[in-house]
């Protein structure tokens, strides 16, 4: 099952430019356990998605947990995520607040 | 080396 709490919101973003845009931060084991976003590209995926911000804590990816894993396990989830051809979209279960879930 | 606590890794995509 999904972390659905109240404050999780999903967000659909459409591969539709070369990159996805954004970069993290955290992970398991540091400060910021699940990575948070901290930039948004122009011209990249996610800001042409316009729903994903800075500051968003990504709980799941594609329907997979991050809990508990470490930065360059998330960091290359993502990646996968966006070069796999099976789907034309990545799905972010996001919050906003700042949480050790 | 610091704590790994203390990294503050960044990954651009």
């Amino acid at each position: 099952p999904g972390l659905l709490d109240p404050t999780s919101t999903l967000i659909r973003v459409m591969k539709s430019a070369s990159t996805l845009g954004i970069a993290i931060e955290g992970g398991a084991n540091t400060r910021q356990p699940l990575p948070r976003v901290v930039t948004i590209q122009r011209g990249g995926s996610a800001h042409a998605c316009g729903k994903l911000k800075v500051g968003h804590v990504i709980l799941e990816v594609n329907g997979v947990s991050l809990r508990g894993k470490e930065h360059k396990d998330a960091a290359r989830m993502i990646a996968e995520a966006f070069k796999t051809k099976e789907r034309d979209y990545i799905d972010f279960l996001v919050t906003e607040f700042n949480v050790a879930l | 080396s610091p704590p790994k606590e203390y990294e503050d890794e960044v990954t651009f995509f």
